[in-house]
């Protein structure tokens, strides 16, 4: 169909199926903050990579292969995350040795809704 | 991203929204799909945030991702944030923010400050309107009140700095208040006109049919629905009820 597009109104997509159901965790706000989300995360780390590793491919792409900005995330991030309000730097650095990913990287991915409004 | 709140004709009020993302970041020629949609459903989970083993609030999050785009204070307010892009947009925050201007907060720390310590839609709705941030917002907030002038839900637009307009559900439907990625006064882009449809779909279901299963539906109904939709949350304040679908759009569907 071309632009711009007409509606298709449904009423029949309730309940979907329960495959299409999230899991939930609790997070407790007791904890020190670097403890909050090992426990949401532990397993989460190759998924979380695969993503980061789409938005830097794509950052690349877009400063025409160059790898400038993608070095500054991994080289910089930790010191960036220093400049971040508590408790927020040190749950993502739970989060980081939860997940072995780069601080550098767990930084990037908090912030990436800043980043891509562009 | 497509947010509403919404009330039925006994005043419950409701609020629901797809989430959408991954515009431009890679597109599978072979799936028809975006890479970075694909990548993020998996990462989509519940958060049940407690404080002496009590809820404080529930969120729609990323494993990984500590900020809020989607959440329920049970029995007060609903937070849903929309992307606004703008030429004044979050790169030009985060530049501020390496060079040591730090002024700025960034969005979904304040949503998830605002989510912890506001006691109420007004107090949101206060923190949400002035605090300057990194990156431009729209926030759709729903309360616990529907009568008259104290109905509660708006969208409230914000700047970088400031706050461009705070629009409320009773001078934009009456039952019901729509924001997707445009400012509400301009016409959408007509290549990504979402916001007719909805209008067009939530006329169809009229106010009788507001509940969480004629908004899923709403939110279900292409192009409101399309292949950038990562999932469906749907909220309802008074219960704290918060449930979430994962989305897809199988083919035909718009690519956003």
């Amino acid at each position: 169909q071309i632009p711009p597009f007409t509606e298709e109104c449904v009423d029949n997509a309730y309940p979907p199926p329960e495959s299409r159901k999230v899991p939930s965790y609790v997070v407790n706000l007791d904890l020190p903050a670097a403890q909050r989300w090992t426990h949401v995360v532990k397993n989460k780390g190759p998924e979380i990579k695969k993503l980061l590793d789409e938005f830097k491919s794509f950052i690349s792409d877009i400063f025409n292969g160059s790898q400038a900005i993608v070095n500054f995330i991994d080289k910089e991030g930790p010191a960036f995350d220093e400049t971040l309000p508590q408790p927020f730097a040190d749950e993502m650095r739970g989060i980081a040795n939860a997940t072995g990913l780069k601080l550098g990287e767990i930084v990037f991915f908090n912030i990436f809704y800043e980043f891509f409004t562009v | 991203c497509t947010s509403i709140v919404a009330q039925d004709p006994k005043g419950t009020l409701y609020h629901a929204r797809n989430l959408d993302f991954g515009l431009f970041l890679g597109w599978d020629i072979k799936n028809n799909t975006w890479a970075v949609t694909e990548l993020l459903r998996p990462l989509v989970i519940i958060v049940d945030f407690q404080k002496g083993g009590q809820t404080v609030f529930k969120s729609v999050n990323f494993a990984g991702y500590i900020g809020i785009l989607t959440a329920i204070k049970p029995k007060l307010f609903t937070l849903t944030m929309n992307e606004r892009f703008n030429k004044d947009g979050g790169y030009i925050g985060l530049m501020e923010w390496i060079l040591g201007e730090r002024t700025g907060q960034w969005m979904g720390f304040l949503t998830r400050q605002v989510m912890e310590s506001a006691s109420g839609f007004l107090e949101a709705k206060v923190m949400l309107s002035n605090e300057e941030m990194l990156a431009p917002a729209y926030f759709i907030l729903g309360g616990n009140k529907t009568s008259g002038l104290y109905q509660q839900g708006c969208v409230i637009t914000r700047a970088r700095e400031f706050v461009v307009d705070v629009w409320d559900m009773e001078s934009a439907n009456g039952w019901y208040i729509l924001e997707t990625n445009y400012d509400h006064w301009s016409a959408p882009l007509f290549l990504d006109d979402r916001r007719t449809p909805a209008h067009h779909c939530m006329g169809n279901m009229t106010q009788q049919g507001v509940s969480i299963k004629g908004l899923h539906n709403v939110l279900s109904s292409r192009p409101v629905l399309n292949k950038l939709t990562t999932y469906t949350a749907l909220m309802q304040v008074d219960s704290g009820h918060l449930e979430v679908w994962l989305q897809y759009c199988p083919d035909p569907c718009i690519p956003w």
